[in-house]
């Protein structure tokens, strides 16, 4: 994180705010939504609280503007610059701009009106641009759902050193950026798509291109911006050059950058019991069709040509795979089958039916 | 006569990457760009000021992955003091 040069801030917590003028692009009802959630991400870890005001000058004073609009930074219609704000102070102090010609929305589509405020309003309260790809006050646009919106520790830990922290009991904490070379890095699920691998981890995704050294970090929302984070299981299935991706009892089907109409679909239509909530991994045998789901210490084996499970499952993980304990992750490349348990991975060869390699969770990534 | 495709892309390319520089990295304009300096071009001294903080390869050159980061939508805020 960053403070804004000069460490400017306000010198109370009891804040004002007032909304100017409203988009024509969405219901006021939402815009107030967004504003007052948007002002909840920074009230929630501060002592900082913000209250609306009607006709009078506020703190923070919020509007729709059009290009020129006499504050030397005129805008440049739309994409490029979405908005900006100035930081803590007197009369344009605090303020934030929006660029009015900007398709600004509550959803995934446009420009999210909640996601920017929040950024902007980082920059109200006297932060300036992060480095941190992760964080809030990075200055680029990403999408996150709202309703899975949690402020990076990056963003608490600037604004916590400016105002303090929260009067609430417990101290919230938020998401870290995953970095490859971490040895703690564990992952949520991994995949072989086209020959690359994605690895996630929470809202992000670290893609490994085989033909290229460094790893890429990037949010799922980047490329799917329908999946949620936080993905339990995933794997492709070549033959139709689909990823399967599994969150609770619910799994989606995304060919390219789409997901297929239709989905989320509940896992039992794949022949889970219902007493089965959450898929932990999955990996698809190219060579056989045969999809191996993963799930606490069994593992079911679906035809993927038959489109059902095969008979005689669950069976237990340890009686075919061995000693891998529970598994997080797994993908097969090459004839091998990876799993991943902590920071532990495991390199299975199917043919001789036993563990040949053990690794770090990170082996991947070159460090 | 009609520009080459390369050299009007050229043109589009050092436009963006100076205007990228003026707005976020406090590029100020040259007002003899006809002059050579001895020391480092000064965009390209910001150009990597501006890769550094975005974790890129710092080349000084508007290479693909550069560029693909400064056509992004973004905040207006300056990265660095203005």
């Amino acid at each position: 994180y960053v403070f804004t040069p000069g460490n400017p801030k306000w010198k109370r917590n009891d804040l004002t705010y007032r909304i100017l003028n409203y988009t024509p692009k969405m219901r006021r009802a939402d815009v107030d939504e967004a504003v007052r959630k948007a002002l909840s991400v920074w009230s929630n870890v501060t002592p900082l609280t913000f209250q609306k005001v009607q006709d009078k000058e506020a703190d923070i004073m919020i509007s729709f503007a059009y290009r020129d609009h006499r504050d030397n930074s005129p805008f440049d219609g739309p994409n490029g610059q979405l908005a900006h704000a100035f930081q803590p102070g007197e009369g344009i102090g605090g303020d934030v701009h929006l660029d009015e010609e900007e398709a600004w929305t509550k959803g995934e589509r446009g420009y999210n009106l909640f996601i920017v405020l929040a950024h902007e309003l980082g920059h109200s309260l006297g932060l300036s641009h992060s480095n941190d790809p992760g964080a809030l006050m990075y200055p680029t646009y990403s999408y996150t759902d709202p309703n899975e919106f949690l402020l990076p520790q990056d963003d608490i830990d600037g604004i916590q050193a400016i105002y303090g922290q929260s009067n609430a009991a417990v101290q919230p904490t938020g998401p870290i950026t995953p970095e490859a070379c971490d040895p703690n890095l564990t992952f949520d699920s991994i995949t072989t798509l086209r020959g690359e691998m994605f690895f996630f981890k929470g809202r992000y995704m670290l893609r490994k291109h085989p033909g290229r050294t460094e790893t890429e970090l990037s949010f799922i929302s980047l490329f799917w911006p329908r999946l949620p984070s936080g993905i339990q299981a995933a794997y492709e299935n070549v033959e139709t050059d689909e990823i399967l991706i599994f969150k609770e009892d619910k799994y989606w089907v995304v060919r390219g950058y789409d997901v297929l109409p239709g989905y989320p679909k509940p896992i039992y239509r794949l022949g889970f019991p219902k007493t089965v909530k959450r898929v932990n991994a999955a990996y698809n045998d190219e060579t056989t069709g045969k999809t191996y789901f993963f799930v606490a210490d069994r593992y079911w084996r679906y035809d993927e040509k038959e489109k059902s499970m095969d008979r005689g499952y669950p069976r237990k993980i340890v009686s075919d795979f061995g000693n891998i304990g529970r598994v997080d992750a797994a993908f097969q490349k090459d004839g091998y089958v990876y799993f991943f348990h902590g920071t532990t991975q495991f390199q299975f060869d199917p043919r001789a039916k036993r563990i040949v390699r053990r690794m770090k969770s990170t082996s991947w990534f070159n460090c | 006569f009609p520009v080459a495709p390369e050299a009007e892309d050229e043109g589009k390319t050092l436009e963006l990457v100076e205007s990228y520089l003026q707005s976020f990295y406090d590029l100020q304009k040259d007002p003899h760009p006809h002059l050579r300096s001895g020391s480092e071009n000064p965009l390209t001294a910001k150009l990597k000021e501006m890769q550094s903080f975005f974790g890129l390869q710092v080349t000084g050159k508007p290479d693909l992955d550069t560029l693909e980061v400064m056509k992004k939508p973004r905040c207006g805020v300056p990265d660095v003091e203005r």
